[in-house]
């Protein structure tokens, strides 16, 4: 099956906090 | 869904057509990993067959985060969804916390202590049963902790503002 990600207003605000979770999430 | 979060969270329930084209979007999901945590209770609701965890639930199962939580870390839960999902998460996060020999904001019945998420209510000015500052100050009472670790993004300025230590996101645990 197939996640996905609902990062929410706080995270996408913080850049460089998204881009991190992404690449871990995509592991 | 961003819009959707937001409607919910000033108290308005979306439209079923919504709803309808977000179920849709999700056919072919399995897992919705979402990091604000009142959106637990109802994605379950909604797609019953689907499974729904928090950020911090997520990143604790990567060996690579679950091994750099330190005995000396305070880890900071996301309250609204551990609650959502209260049985399954106290085993979840009691075992997070055995192995690693951190300490976490949870009471001694093992609630979680909300901390940050109340805040952009009362950025728009909504009252809040609450006080962020106050919550932070009681997890920091007479604990000794080298570092923070949050969850919700939310409460990493607050704590940042409060805590001696330093205070990191669950994703920078290195």
């Amino acid at each position: 099956g197939s996640k996905v990600f609902l990062p929410g207003m706080a995270v996408r605000k913080n850049e460089q906090i998204f881009q991190g979770i992404t690449r871990l999430l995509e592991q | 869904i961003s819009d959707i979060a937001a409607d919910i969270e000033a108290g308005v329930r979306p439209e079923p057509k919504q709803l309808e084209k977000l179920a849709s979007a999700m056919s072919g999901v399995t897992e919705f990993v979402v990091a604000e945590g009142f959106l637990h209770r109802y994605l379950r609701a909604w797609f019953p067959e689907k499974k729904v965890i928090g950020l911090g639930e997520a990143l604790l199962r990567l060996p690579e985060i679950a091994k750099a939580l330190k005995p000396g870390d305070l880890y900071v839960i996301e309250a609204r969804g551990y609650h959502s999902d209260y049985k399954r998460l106290v085993k979840f996060y009691d075992s997070v916390r055995l192995q690693a020999g951190c300490t976490m904001s949870t009471s001694l019945q093992r609630a979680a202590i909300p901390v940050g998420a109340t805040e952009p209510q009362k950025q728009r000015g909504c009252s809040s049963r609450v006080d962020s500052s106050e919550q932070v100050r009681w997890i920091l009472d007479r604990r000794k902790v080298d570092r923070v670790v949050v969850e919700s993004v939310e409460d990493m300025g607050i704590f940042k503002n409060l805590s001696p230590v330093n205070v990191i996101h669950v994703s920078e645990l290195r």
